[in-house]
């Protein structure tokens, strides 16, 4: 990312829309502005607030060729969609928006919500980006609307400018503080691994653990995976370099940064009868290509590359796991071994000798 | 009719050189000029130009116009110049 600075001083910004284009209806073009904005304040501390007469910090305006006082023109249809003025007086902040191009919702012509968003980028001190995943990459692609268009190298943008949204823990007297990783009774809602890393995941919050070296850090969900909503349930990583993660009926497959178009489904898309309401625990056996899901004292098993659940489940848990009777909190793999959650207590499972080796605290991974 | 023979390769190079220069005195020639938040050109090379565009794209390191560059040259964008801000 690049920034061009000073950002602006102030928190609550202000923006009018000096006037509309006829390719939309005045709501759809108020609401796609609303919308973009938002794709800010979401990540950031800035507050926007929409004024009908005056100046605001953000003036925006539909214009064709040279257009009023701005020092830049446009070209006609296609070419520059739209352009913006870093934070500043005047100009400062201003964003324009090429009359002659095809303003949409959707994907046909440019979407405006999605054009608006990277310019608002630039209205609050970002500058293009070389990174083609992010919005602040120069040239137009359409991304479905459905998908949150912030890529981490533009949260890390903006919020080198601006800081974390006030939830963020540990930002502002009285906030929530985050849970004590070493408290001795902290429990997990869902556990992941990512490739050689740990991922432990409680409301919004998550922690990266690195088991060669033990170091860990600590990250708010949304900072990674912006649409992902708290209090992930299930999670686990597949065969293929992607994560699953689950909250209620609902699961989303992230490959990377990016939550995958056509997220959340229904997690009876997986073969679970409609009963099933909500899923506990998930791990993939690496050496099986076989997923178990646990939800209340038993558990489903799929496979991976058939893409089905095998016959003959849901099996009581216990029988084939001796030792684990409780409810599964979380569950992962680490070389080999199982390490079943519960609480503030956790089972170390050998597979291969069907039997618990070891019982630990929950929060053994955290070099307390 | 007597009308000259069009040679449409001679007006596609033509059309391609003044796309790489119009292009690049947008997005890659421009300093900041703060007092008014417009943009002023600077004395760089076309080719240096040209290469600064290619590598902010991620495209290979020629200096020259080619395909793939006018390719990414075409596409809708912002007016926003990729450097000097």
């Amino acid at each position: 990312y690049g920034v061009t600075l000073p950002g602006w001083k102030k928190t609550n910004l202000t923006y009018r829309i000096v006037n509309h284009t006829p390719d939309m209806s005045k709501e759809e073009v108020d609401k796609a502005i609303q919308k973009a904005f938002k794709v800010w304040s979401t990540v950031t501390p800035l507050i926007f607030t929409h004024i009908h007469e005056g100046i605001a910090d953000i003036m925006i305006a539909f214009g064709t060729k040279a257009h009023g006082h701005c020092p830049r023109y446009f070209d006609g249809p296609l070419g520059v969609l739209a352009h913006a003025f870093p934070p500043g007086n005047g100009f400062g902040g201003d964003v324009h928006f090429d009359e002659d191009e095809d303003w949409t919702t959707g994907s046909a012509g440019f979407n405006l919500f999605l054009v608006a968003a990277h310019e608002f980028g630039h209205a609050l001190g970002l500058s293009h980006s070389n990174d083609r995943r992010a919005l602040m990459f120069p040239n137009y692609a359409y991304v479905s609307p459905s998908e949150f268009p912030l890529s981490p190298d533009d949260i890390s943008g903006i919020q080198s400018i601006y800081g974390s949204p006030p939830n963020a823990p540990d930002k502002r007297p009285g906030t929530p503080t985050s849970p004590k990783t070493c408290g001795s009774q902290m429990s997990f809602d869902a556990i992941t691994t990512l490739r050689r890393e740990v991922i432990f995941l409680k409301g919004r919050h998550l922690w990266r653990v690195y088991p060669d070296n033990s170091e860990v850090e600590r990250e708010l969900v949304s900072a990674f995976w912006p649409t992902l909503p708290p209090g992930i349930e299930a999670a686990y990583e597949n065969t293929k370099d992607q994560i699953l993660f689950f909250k209620g009926n609902k699961f989303w497959l992230i490959s990377g940064y990016h939550v995958l178009l056509g997220y959340p489904k229904n997690i009876n898309t997986l073969g679970f009868p409609k009963g099933v309401k909500k899923i506990d625990a998930a791990v993939c056996n690496k050496n099986t290509g076989k997923t178990d899901f646990f939800i209340g004292d038993k558990y489903w098993r799929f496979d991976e590359s058939s893409q089905s659940m095998e016959k003959g489940y849901p099996r009581q848990t216990v029988v084939d796991f001796p030792g684990i009777s409780q409810k599964v909190d979380a569950v992962f793999q680490q070389k080999g071994l199982f390490y079943f959650f519960h609480g503030s207590k956790q089972w170390e499972f050998d597979p291969a000798a069907k039997k618990v080796t070891r019982e630990i605290k929950s929060n053994s991974w955290f070099n307390c | 009719s007597n009308t000259l023979p069009v040679h449409p390769e001679k007006d596609n190079k033509e059309e391609d050189a003044k796309l790489v220069q119009d292009y690049l005195n947008k997005f890659y020639a421009i300093d900041p000029d703060p007092t008014q938040l417009g943009w002023k050109m600077n004395a760089e090379s076309t080719a240096e130009k040209l290469q600064k565009m290619q590598q902010f794209f991620g495209l290979k390191v020629t200096g020259k116009p080619d395909t793939e560059t006018l390719e990414m040259m075409k596409k809708p964008r912002c007016g926003v110049p990729d450097v000097g801000l």
